[in-house]
């Protein structure tokens, strides 16, 4: 891909991010 | 059914349907959803994007899926 490293380091941490949101709102449904 | 609205459902599966490193844009996002305007587009992203279903990538115009993959 055309990614630099920089930017595939700072779109996994996005993603971790978004996990964790995505469990916080599951653990908050339940 | 999984607690979304019809556009937000429509967005979150074309974002998901997206295989490209940097995810879709809003401009892409748009050009396929000719029955939605911009700002619903816009707030549907930013409430998946609160609820985790996707994430920002390269800039705060592409998003990626937490469910992909």
């Amino acid at each position: 891909s055309g990614l630099t490293e920089e930017q595939k380091r700072k779109i996994e941490e996005n993603r971790q991010k978004a996990l964790a949101r995505r469990a916080e709102r599951l653990a908050a449904q339940r | 059914v999984n607690g979304l609205t019809a556009h937000q459902s429509q967005v979150l599966n074309l974002i998901k349907s997206c295989s490209d490193p940097e995810g879709l844009s809003l401009k892409e996002l748009k050009s396929q959803l000719h029955n939605i305007n911009m700002t619903t587009i816009k707030q549907a992203v930013e409430f998946l994007s609160s609820e985790g279903h996707i994430y920002s990538t390269v800039d705060d115009d592409h998003y990626k899926s937490t469910d992909a993959e």
